[in-house]
């Protein structure tokens, strides 16, 4: 019920506790002195376990630019986590690029043109109507410009919108990226699971990003998104500012999950 | 002594599923779930249709028991309504389409835009201002909200508006400072038109979980909302913490977003969006 109450998902929730339920009479859980206690204790490890990812790190391309590229929902916070990103390569010494091939949504563009001024980061400004063509043209002028990374901000879509995941996939195609971040709220409920499952499925994650930890949802489509795609949670967004992304930590996370 | 539960255990489960799988939360589906399992002993529910039926009818009366909000009778002719809600939930989007529908309708208006803050947000609702084919009252970027409502209350009055749709910045509820802000604002509409704001929609994306209903008390408490807009449906997820919201807050659902275009609002309709649930 808790975890429920925390948004996780309710088929991982099952499992989760059927695992929990397995190491606690494995674990002779009745024959401790505090059952009540080594109980909360193996679901705290279980959940630390499920949330760690083998590598939370961002990966490197041999031949730079190192690209990544964001996706996800409408309003998850894309837009902004590609100004925290670039402000977090800037601060570490790199040279990243910012490129926005959301052709969609009114001044979006213009957003991360802002953002990336605001992160005192670069960003490609150059007019285009289509999404691939802008993709390929950013990576071109990355290049030339000795940018060592790239970070495309794609259009908020439904998983559902066959033409705009679609469009993803060719902008994918075309880029060819070390690094796909799927960005999702913290907020979310139940729903959570099956976007991330679709975008997975179309273009293989390498990340999560969770958006807005700053708020007081508990988060548990965290543990959702996570134990269901296998893909690791790398960073977690804490506020609008682009100092405000953190690398994940799955220790804190599984305590705000069990609140 | 109790009588015999009157729906098959199978059935009961399949609707808890479906009703935790859309957000209407773990406690308010055990209720759900009881009441249908006792409400009328000795009638048999034979199968899934019957229990639908059952099922639809407890949630309509979940929604729709929230009292139709007295029409404040507007004083000056002008109906004030306010957008918020937490950060990307739809408001600009929303403050979109509400502006083109009543332009549409023949009436006069105004888009304030508000949100001072954010990257780009006055750009993104001129867009919608000039797809609305509404006029918008806008400051320097960085400028005080309190200050750009005010003007805008006044050009509104001034220009006899029929309406003044004011889209507010995203901000979490847990922000105290910014929830502060909001309250000045709507102090601020208050103290030019005493009855404004008319309406106080609380915007929510349907993918929000069990803190939608926490999002919704704060800014109950701290804008007075009067209704809510839930938007994004035309995604997978079902917004059922609208449930939660209207029954712990007497918030009615009001406005329904079917997509990013400015025809895509709709208004809400207790059997559709139970039908969407169930299909
Ligand atoms: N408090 C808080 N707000 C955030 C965070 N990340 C993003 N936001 C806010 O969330 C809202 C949406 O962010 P965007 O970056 O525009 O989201 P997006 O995914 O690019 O949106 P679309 O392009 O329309 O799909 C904005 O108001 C952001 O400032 C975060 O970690 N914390
Ligand atoms: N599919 C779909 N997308 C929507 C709907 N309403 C809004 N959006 C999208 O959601 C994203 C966020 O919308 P905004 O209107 O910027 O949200 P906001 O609440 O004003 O965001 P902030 O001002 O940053 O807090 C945009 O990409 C919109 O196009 C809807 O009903 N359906
Ligand atoms: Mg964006
Ligand atoms: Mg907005």
């Amino acid at each position: 019920m808790a975890l429920l109450e925390a948004d996780v998902n309710v088929q991982v929730a099952q499992q989760f506790l059927s695992r929990v339920r397995e190491r606690a009479i494995g674990d002779e859980v009745l024959k401790s002195l505090t059952p009540g206690q080594h109980l909360v204790g193996i679901v705290r490890e279980e959940l630390e376990a499920l949330l760690k990812g083998p590598d939370q790190k961002l990966k490197i391309s041999a031949m730079p630019p190192t690209t990544l590229v964001l996706c996800g929902l409408q309003g998850s916070g894309k837009t902004t986590t590609a100004g925290k990103l670039g402000w977090l390569l800037k601060e570490r010494g790199n040279l990243p690029l910012l490129t926005s091939v959301d052709v969609h949504r009114p001044a979006a563009r213009e957003q991360l043109a802002t953002v990336a001024r605001a992160a005192q980061v670069r960003c490609f400004e150059e007019a285009g109507e289509d999404p691939v063509d802008l993709a390929a043209r950013s990576v071109y002028a990355a290049r030339q410009t000795g940018c060592d990374f790239l970070i495309v901000d794609s259009a908020g879509r439904l998983q559902i919108d066959q033409k705009l995941m679609e469009e993803l996939a060719r902008v994918v195609e075309r880029v060819q990226p070390t690094e796909i971040l799927y960005v999702a709220d913290a907020m979310s409920g139940q729903d959570a699971v099956r976007s991330a499952l679709e975008f997975h499925r179309r273009v293989n994650l390498t990340g999560i990003v969770l958006t807005k930890l700053d708020g007081d949802a508990r988060g548990g489509a965290a543990l959702s998104v996570r134990s269901i795609t296998g893909v690791p949670i790398k960073f977690a967004g804490m506020g609008e500012r682009p100092e405000d992304l953190e690398p994940f930590y799955p220790d804190r996370m599984a305590s705000r999950i069990l609140g | 002594v109790q009588g015999p539960a009157r729906v098959d255990a199978d059935l009961l489960d399949r609707v808890e599923a479906i009703l935790l799988l859309s957000d209407v939360g773990p406690a308010l589906t055990a209720e759900v779930i009881h009441s249908l399992r006792r409400s009328a002993p000795g009638t048999q529910v034979k199968n899934w249709s019957e229990l639908l039926e059952l099922v639809r009818g407890e949630m309509k009366r979940i929604l729709s028991a929230v009292p139709p909000r007295p029409k404040a009778s507007v004083t000056s002719g002008l109906e004030v309504v306010l957008l918020v809600g937490v950060n990307g939930g739809g408001k600009t989007t929303t403050a979109g389409k509400l502006a083109a529908r009543w332009a549409r309708e023949g009436k006069r208006g105004l888009l304030c835009a508000a949100d001072t803050f954010r990257a780009a947000a006055v750009e993104q609702i001129a867009v919608w201002a000039q797809r609305a084919g509404v006029d918008l009252i806008r400051h320097q970027g960085g400028a005080d909200p309190s200050a750009v409502v005010f003007d805008s209350v006044d050009a509104a009055l001034a220009r006899h508006c029929d309406f003044l749709i004011i889209d507010t910045a995203g901000r979490l509820h847990t922000r105290e400072p910014l929830m502060h802000e909001l309250e000045k604002v709507v102090r601020v509409i208050r103290k030019r038109i005493p009855r404004a704001p008319h309406q106080v929609l609380l915007v929510l994306d349907a993918t929000t979980g069990q803190n939608g209903v926490e999002q919704a008390r704060r800014f109950l408490q701290f804008a007075g909302v009067t209704g809510l807009v839930l938007s994004k449906l035309d995604g997978t997820a079902r917004g059922g913490v609208a449930l939660g919201i209207a029954k712990e807050l007497g918030i009615s659902l009001q406005w329904v977003g079917v997509g990013e275009g400015v025809e895509d609002l709709v208004e809400f309709d207790p059997d559709a969006y139970v039908d969407g649930i169930f299909e």
